[in-house]
């Protein structure tokens, strides 16, 4: 959904 | 050359059973601190951290760091095949392309390997820092896991909101709405039927509850679950796995409409 962010909005990749 | 020996063969068929509904393949990343695991779900809004550290294993020998490669659910229908008592032993070598699991019942009257073929796979891995928490509920976890399954029988996400008055989960959905508070409760009659709560500040936050039903498959792992929410931060549902570490389970909020 629209409204589900990604955990990447969160955290960095490493 | 890895070799590590579990008494408590029984904590990784759990383990086992927490992850393969959320990841379908995943790297273990075997180094001196211990076997661990970072992983996405393929929609990459939840992520599940595994540690056990080495201490934790009755003999563990890594000489070099290892990446394996492994499809959990073939691991799971491998590990199936352990007794709940029996004694676990991960085997690979350092060029290996397939990893052997050996069990042993608990007086030695049976030993049985199974090789498994690993896996390729390009994993990403997330840098997690430390946070400052501005709610942190402990709860027991089979009460976690009965709120989660009741609520999704009425809605598909939970609101967590946690105020002086304790820890309310909400719902709602075509049928009608529910909450259910939890309040700070330590006098019981056993520890892990504590609920405790811990606020900094007042935080309420809208999670789907499909993930959050799908962590709470690490119920068997432990009595307690603890909760870290933090406004506009992934929620951290943490299950230890018994005194040798723990898995974590992070899931992003959903933005309000």
């Amino acid at each position: 959904a629209d409204n589900q962010p990604r955990l990447s909005a969160f955290f960095a990749l490493k | 050359m890895l070799e590590l020996r579990l008494v408590q063969g029984g904590l990784l068929k759990k383990v086992l059973d927490s992850l393969k509904d959320l990841v379908n393949d995943a790297n273990f990343d075997c180094s001196a601190t211990g076997f661990s695991l970072q992983a996405m779900d393929s929609s990459h809004v939840a992520l599940v951290a595994l540690l056990l550290r080495s201490e934790g294993f009755e003999h563990y020998r890594c000489d070099r760091n290892l990446s394996l490669g492994m499809n959990l659910s073939n691991m799971a229908k491998m590990l199936k095949c352990a007794g709940n008592d029996d004694i676990v032993t991960i085997k690979a070598d350092d060029a290996a392309d397939s990893v052997t699991f050996m069990f042993e019942s608990p007086n030695q009257d049976k030993i049985a390997d199974f090789d498994m073929k690993l896996m390729d796979i390009d994993s990403e891995h997330l840098g997690i820092p430390e946070a400052e928490f501005q709610a942190i509920v402990r709860m027991p976890s089979a009460e976690f896991a009965r709120i989660c399954k009741d609520l999704s029988t009425i809605g598909d996400t939970v609101v967590i909101s946690v105020t002086k008055e304790g820890v309310k989960f909400s719902t709602r959905g075509d049928i009608g709405t529910a909450n259910i508070v939890c309040r700070h409760n330590t006098s019981v009659d056993k520890p892990e039927e504590a609920t405790i709560i811990e606020m900094e500040e007042t935080v309420s936050l809208t999670f789907a509850l499909r993930y959050m039903n799908s962590f709470t498959k690490a119920t068997p792992l432990a009595n307690q679950v603890t909760i870290s929410l933090s406004s506009d931060l992934p929620v951290v549902v943490e299950y230890k796995v018994a005194e040798m570490g723990h898995i974590r389970f992070y899931l992003a909020p959903k933005i309000e409409e």
